[in-house]
């Protein structure tokens, strides 16, 4: 593994830290698209499926079973524990994911190493992680203010991504590596981290810091 | 015979 993959895993593991500290510590799951948090269960289930059928080393089967199980334990804590039911900000997170599953369907069907079961969900996965940030994205456009929390565990999601870049030129360059699906759904995912960035710090950044005397 | 992509990554 070289140092980018690391630092990108390091990032993804940061940010899902991140949001499970920051939820513990307030008692409080708002500002959080429950929505965004359910894809990313669908993602990793329908991703790590290959657990039952190959070993890859015991680093990737820790990663996938924290990533499994941190996701669930996030979507029990918004749905239950800490609900937001009685906050009205739930209604802001009323991005349609059902265009993003059926996208993701199609694109998986069409796009795929090996028509069969376990290799579309593998590429669905791919497809929707790509556009899984977008509901809490949207929610966070509508409220026009993110909180440290969200801003923090979104720039760590964007750092994850960053670093897979240099890492599949890396691999590609080292190893003769290349996994066109990943990379190009990975770099779809990366634009859209890169778009947010770009107006969360023309909308946010540059207008507080001109509202200063 | 195919060449498989190997899938080690997250």
């Amino acid at each position: 593994m070289n140092i980018f993959r690391i630092l990108g895993d390091l990032s993804h593991l940061t940010s899902i830290i991140i949001l499970l500290h920051t939820i513990n510590t307030n008692k409080s799951t708002t500002g959080i698209s429950l929505k965004t948090q359910i894809l990313y269960v669908i993602v990793f289930i329908t991703r790590y499926l290959d657990l039952f059928t190959k070993f890859i080393s015991v680093y990737n089967t820790l990663m996938k079973i924290f990533f499994i199980i941190s996701s669930v334990y996030i979507v029990y804590l918004i749905q239950y524990k800490y609900s937001q039911k009685h906050m009205v900000k739930q209604d802001l997170d009323n991005f349609k994911v059902e265009y993003l599953l059926a996208g993701s369907l199609l694109a998986s069907l069409i796009f795929n190493y090996k028509f069969t079961p376990l290799e579309i969900l593998w590429s669905f996965s791919l497809w929707l992680e790509s556009v899984a940030i977008l509901p809490q994205l949207m929610m966070l456009t509508r409220t026009g203010e993110a909180d440290m929390l969200t801003t923090n565990y979104i720039f760590c999601l964007g750092l994850y991504r960053a670093f897979y870049i240099p890492n599949w030129f890396y691999r590609y360059f080292a190893e003769g590596h290349f996994d066109k699906l990943a990379v190009f759904t990975g770099l779809i995912q990366t634009l859209l981290y890169s778009d947010f960035f770009y107006i969360y710090y023309k909308n946010v950044i540059q207008a507080r810091s001109s509202k200063l005397p | 015979k195919e060449e498989r992509v190997k899938k080690d990554e997250l």
